[in-house]
C-alpha cells in the first residue's frame, strides 16, 4: 500500500 | 502603480494553461524584480512556482509591492480573448481591487481592455530551501509528457528510476505493468532532443500519474523539461520559459505503508 505525503511535511510555512 | 507589457501575449496564454488545471486560484506577487507566484493544489501534494522577471518583459513598472489574488478561470476567460500575436499589458494601481488587461493587435488597429476584479486569497508560503539534487534529469519535454500519458493508463503510481546508465520510468496494475527506460544520448545533435542525466547517487520514488499529467501542461511552454530528484523530497519538475523565467512543480514522493 502506498501513502501520499503531502508538501507541508517536507518544507516549512515561511 | 504596476504596469507589465509583453509583446508575445502566447507566452502568458500558455502559462496558465499550465497551472489552470492544478490551482483554482493563486496570488500572483508583483513586485520590481518581476512577477512570482507560489501555490499548492487544492490537496496539498503538489506545489507551484512561477517567476517571470522583470527583465524578461518589453516593458516593466512597479512602483509598490502588490499581491494579485486572481480566479484562475476568470483569467482564463479574459485571456481567450486574446490573439496569440497580440501585444498584452497587464496595469495595476497601487492597492487596486482590479487588474485591467489591454490587448493590441500587431499593427496596432484593434485595442482591447478588460478589467478583473482581484480576490483577498488566505495564501500558505512555503520556504523551498536551494538543494543539491542527487540525479538531474534532462529531457524532451513532448516525450515526458507521452511517457506521463502511456504508463496512466497502467496504474495511479509511476516509479521513476535513476542510475549512471538511464532513467526508468514504471507503472503497474490490473491489466499488467510497463516500464519505459531512456538512455543518456550519444550524440547530441539536437539540443532539444537531448536527453541528459547528472548523478551524484542513484534515486528511486513513486509518485501520482494524475499530478504529473496536470504539468505536462507546460510542455508547450519549452522544447525540454528538467526533473531533479533526492531521496525521500519532493521531485521538482522545471520548465524554463524562454528568457523570461521558469515554472517549477514540486510533487510529494509516495511512500510505502
Amino acid at each position: 500500500v502506498e501513502e501520499q505525503n503531502e508538501m507541508n511535511s517536507f518544507y516549512q510555512k515561511s | 502603480m504596476f504596469e507589465a507589457r509583453l509583446v508575445q501575449s502566447s507566452i502568458f496564454k500558455k502559462v496558465l494553461e499550465a497551472i489552470k488545471e492544478l490551482l483554482n486560484e493563486a496570488t500572483f506577487d508583483c513586485s520590481d524584480s518581476g512577477i512570482q507566484l507560489q501555490a499548492m493544489d487544492s490537496s496539498h501534494v503538489s506545489l507551484v512556482s512561477l517567476n517571470l522577471r522583470s527583465d524578461g518583459f518589453d516593458q516593466y513598472r512597479c512602483d509598490r509591492n502588490l499581491s494579485m489574488g486572481i480566479n484562475l478561470a476568470s483569467m482564463t476567460k479574459i485571456m481567450k480573448c486574446a490573439g496569440n500575436d497580440d501585444i498584452m499589458t497587464m496595469k495595476a494601481q497601487d492597492n487596486a481591487d482590479s487588474v485591467t488587461f489591454m490587448f493590441e493587435s500587431p499593427n496596432q488597429e484593434k485595442m482591447s481592455d478588460y478589467e478583473m476584479k482581484l480576490m483577498n486569497l488566505d495564501q500558505e508560503h512555503l520556504g523551498i530551501p536551494e538543494t543539491d539534487y542527487s540525479c538531474v534529469i534532462k529531457l524532451p519535454s513532448a516525450e515526458f509528457a507521452r511517457i506521463c500519458r502511456d504508463l496512466s493508463q497502467f496504474g495511479e503510481s509511476v516509479v521513476i528510476s535513476c542510475t549512471k546508465e538511464g532513467v526508468k520510468f514504471s507503472a503497474a496494475g490490473d491489466i499488467g505493468s510497463a516500464n519505459i527506460k531512456l538512455a543518456q544520448t550519444a550524440n547530441v545533435d539536437k539540443e532539444d532532443e537531448a536527453v541528459s542525466i547528472e548523478m551524484q547517487e542513484k534515486v528511486s520514488l513513486t509518485f501520482a500519474c494524475r499530478y504529473l499529467n496536470y504539468f505536462t501542461k507546460a510542455t508547450p511552454l519549452s522544447p525540454q523539461v528538467c526533473l531533479s530528484m533526492s531521496a525521500e523530497v519532493p521531485l521538482v519538475v522545471e520548465y524554463k520559459i524562454g528568457e523570461i523565467g521558469h515554472i517549477r512543480y514540486y510533487l510529494a514522493p509516495k511512500i510505502e505503508e
